[in-house]
């Protein structure tokens, strides 16, 4: 089973098309493994990823570099997973 | 087997074996209301199976609804599960919704993907697509809500099969899509097309595919917000109304945009709550306010397709 230790999803509220487009830039970096769980389209919308831990520290050098503004919206998604996990295991029993 | 539908935790998410058995549950309490069809097999040979909500007539105008079309996004299934309980508890006891059935038809379809949502506990919970093969291709799957005969290839789906929004070969080609349209197509009679999504909190009508307004976009937009008003009314939850195109991004090969342009005209997508800030891993505490406020939303959509025939 896949596991997501470390890994963690940010948040992006987009301010500019400026930003809009380097955030296209780095979802076109499919090195990266990136998974945009909401997309860079629009500054009406926040944009969420979910960054492998093997690439939080380029990709957070990344927006640090240009300035776009970013926070944590999950640590590590593997212990919400364990916690969605644990309480579907007590429900069956 | 659960013996009784009273004993289901509806504030959980479930495996899809113990949501098919709930489902035989339902249908046995509330035989003289609900049926359940299996409307084909999956890529993986997994029944998919819509429940329909009928107190008799043939052929009535009827309303789909369908949740779970992206496996991750479990508040969508859990949110079918939840609702069909609703239909069944408040039929008889809720005027309007009564006199809805007493007209009307409403299908359900609770786990529109059945392949991607096993996959999702037994392998991957961040899967979204269908597990077909893609020949020549070590990556499975193609997004099913970009594989629908509605603008597909244009912009706003991916031609590369490892992509999460792959529009796959050829409209339809996924099974699973294409049990949807055979049963919509050889019906002939529904009046509302709605799909279930999660999360950012939407409220959409067509097109994706096309950033062009569609005929009945004034009467989709007004329908739409006065839903939402009622959404909001529960627990103050925020919503954004409008096309797919003009709310979040261009889309092509997308269920509702089909729905319309088969001549559906009352089609909406819902991408419900994240007020917990956990995107695809909403706490199951959520589940139940989340489907609470989302039934008052679908009940005033329903309502209003039941007094606007057409």
């Amino acid at each position: 089973e896949r596991v997501f230790t470390g890994d963690q999803v940010i948040r992006v509220n987009v301010q500019s098309e400026e930003q809009i487009k380097l955030l296209q830039a780095l979802e076109a970096a499919e090195e990266q493994e990136l998974d945009f769980w909401l997309h860079p389209v629009s500054t009406e919308l926040p944009v969420d990823i979910r960054v492998p831990r093997s690439s939080l520290s380029s990709v957070k050098e990344y927006l640090d570099a240009h300035g776009i503004p970013f926070s944590v919206m999950i640590n590590n998604v593997q212990e919400l997973l364990n916690e969605e996990k644990a309480a579907m295991e007590e429900n069956q029993r | 087997r659960e013996r009784s539908t009273r004993s289901f935790n509806f504030g959980a998410y479930h495996t899809l074996e113990t949501i098919y058995s709930w489902m035989d549950t339902l249908v046995a309490q509330h035989a003289n209301l609900i049926t359940k069809q299996e409307v084909g097999r999956s890529y993986e040979n997994r029944p998919m199976y819509v429940l329909k909500f009928s107190t008799g007539g043939s052929n009535r105008p009827a309303i789909w609804i369908d949740t779970g079309i992206h496996a991750r996004e479990w508040v969508s299934q859990a949110t079918g599960v939840w609702t069909a309980n609703k239909i069944a508890t408040d039929y008889g006891t809720d005027a309007s919704l009564t006199s809805l059935l007493n007209t009307m038809d409403i299908y359900l379809m609770i786990l529109t993907n059945p392949d991607g949502y096993a996959y999702t506990h037994s392998s991957d919970r961040m899967w979204r697509k269908t597990r077909s093969i893609n020949s020549g291709y070590s990556c499975r799957g193609v997004d099913p809500n970009r594989n629908w005969d509605a603008g597909f290839g244009g912009p706003g789906a991916s031609s590369y099969p490892c992509s999460d929004s792959y529009r796959g070969p050829s409209a339809h080609s996924e099974i699973e899509v294409k049990n949807v349209v055979n049963l919509i197509k050889s019906h002939g009679n529904f009046k509302a097309f709605i799909s279930v999504h999660a999360y950012s909190q939407l409220l959409m009508y067509p097109y994706g595919y096309s950033c062009n307004n569609v005929p009945d976009q004034p009467e989709l937009d007004s329908v739409g917000r006065a839903a939402v008003q009622k959404l909001t009314s529960l627990y103050g939850t925020s919503y954004k109304v409008g096309s797919i195109c003009k709310i979040i991004y261009q889309a092509s090969g997308g269920s509702i945009d089909w729905s319309y342009n088969l001549g559906i005209k009352y089609s909406y997508a819902f991408e419900l709550r994240d007020t917990g800030r956990y995107g695809f891993i909403l706490p199951s505490s959520q589940i139940i306010p989340t489907a609470s406020e989302t039934w008052l939303a679908l009940k005033h959509i329903m309502e209003y397709v039941r007094d606007h025939p057409y």
